[in-house]
Formats: C-alpha cells, sequence, structure tokens
C-alpha cells in the first residue's frame, strides 16, 4: 500500500 | 532527507523569517495580503494534526511547530497589533479568500489517499496550500511600491515550492515506493501560479529596479 507511509514532508 | 528537501524547508523558514523581520522590526505588514497569511494558519493548522500522533523525526516536529507559530502570530499581528494593524492596506486585499476554502475542503474529501479524518484534513491542506497565495499576488498587482523585503518573502516561498518538485523528482527515483500523486499535481499547480511572478522579480533584478508587476 503506496498511502501506508507517514507522511514526513512539510 | 535529500539536498533539495532540506534547501526547500530552509527557503521557507527565511521567507516567514524575512516576514517577521519585516512586521516586528519596521512594524509594517504594507503589501503583505493577510487573507493569504490566514489561509497558510489554516493549511499548517490542518496538516500538522499528525503532530500528536506520529512522530517523524525532532526536525519535523521542530519544524512543524515553527510553522504553526509563526503563521498564527502574523495573523495576530495583522489583526491585533496596534501599530503593525494600522500598515495593513486592506483596501487592495479584497481577494474573497473564504470562497476558495470550500472547494478544497470539497476536493479533499472527494480525493484523498484514504478516507479518514485526517488523510481528507492532509488532502485539503494540499489542496488549500496550491492556491493560499493568490491573495498575495493580486495585492501585490495593486501595490505600486512594493517593497524589498515583501518581493523577497514572496520570491522565497515561491523558491521553496520548485525545490520541492525537485526533491519529489529525486525521491521518486531514489525510493520505491514514493508516490503522492495528490501533492504532486497540486505542488506543481502551486508553483506554477509563481511563474509570472518570478518573471518580473529576476527581471528587476537584473535591471536594477524596483519590482512592479502589471495589472
Amino acid at each position: 500500500d503506496l498511502s501506508q507511509d507517514v507522511k514526513d514532508e512539510l | 532527507m535529500n539536498l533539495f528537501r532540506l534547501a526547500g524547508d530552509m527557503t521557507h523558514l527565511v521567507s516567514v523569517v524575512v516576514l517577521l523581520l519585516k512586521i516586528h522590526t519596521i512594524k509594517s505588514c504594507a503589501g503583505v495580503s493577510l487573507k493569504t497569511q490566514e489561509l497558510y494558519a489554516l493549511v499548517f493548522a490542518a496538516r500538522y494534526l499528525d503532530l500528536f500522533v506520529h512522530f517523524v523525526s525532532l526536525y519535523n516536529t521542530v519544524m512543524k511547530l515553527v510553522f504553526l507559530a509563526s503563521s498564527f502570530t502574523i495573523v495576530w499581528y495583522m489583526r491585533r497589533h496596534k501599530i503593525v494593524r494600522r500598515t495593513y492596506d486592506k483596501e487592495h486585499d479584497t481577494f474573497r479568500h473564504h470562497f476558495i476554502v470550500l472547494p478544497c475542503l470539497v476536493l479533499g474529501l472527494l480525493l484523498n489517499e484514504k478516507f479518514t479524518f485526517r488523510e481528507v484534513m492532509w488532502a485539503f491542506s494540499i489542496y488549500l496550500e496550491a492556491v493560499a497565495i493568490l491573495p498575495q499576488l493580486v495585492l501585490l498587482q495593486r501595490t505600486r511600491n512594493i517593497d524589498n523585503l515583501t518581493a523577497q518573502y514572496v520570491f522565497f516561498l515561491g523558491a521553496y515550492r520548485v525545490l520541492y518538485i525537485f526533491n519529489w523528482i529525486y525521491r521518486y527515483f531514489t525510493e520505491p515506493h514514493f508516490v503522492h500523486w495528490i501533492s504532486w499535481i497540486a505542488g506543481i499547480v502551486q508553483t506554477l501560479l509563481y511563474g509570472d511572478f518570478f518573471y518580473y522579480y529576476i527581471l528587476s533584478w537584473k535591471n536594477n529596479v524596483k519590482l512592479e508587476l502589471p495589472a
């Protein structure tokens, strides 16, 4: 799942 | 973190520092759009909801807090500070910013990576950020004497967006699962909005004349 990662950008 | 990303974050930080410097030391917000600043405060409030849920890194947390605090501080200065608020060019800052919040929210509800509260708010914040600069650009067009700090503020803000695109290209080729269509498309739209400004900014810088945007 591509959207599982925590969003690490500001 | 790659160099483009870091440089992007730093130019974003510089833009905020430049704006705060102008407001705090010169006690003037002439040429600055309160509407854009309110939209940014909303953007960060909606996007950084994960501040209390996910820990990414100390860097990430500190930067998020800085952008949240600075955006609300700027709005406070422009609305409440008894000297600064008098320098606000209300007559020319007429962009109907409330009317772009709702479409962005609807878009966030329809196009998101996952239909959860935080993901919808994240997508909403991405769409809103893409258009949040519009009131500021409109105000610049109507301002006769754009001071250097205001022009530099917008320039650094635009540079941050350009650098983020390089960052995404870099990440796309170096990280196997890095695909975020929503932020990429919205980010490209946002960057294109600066095109005109960049053109005239560089022209004024090259010819060493004061920046002026044609209406």
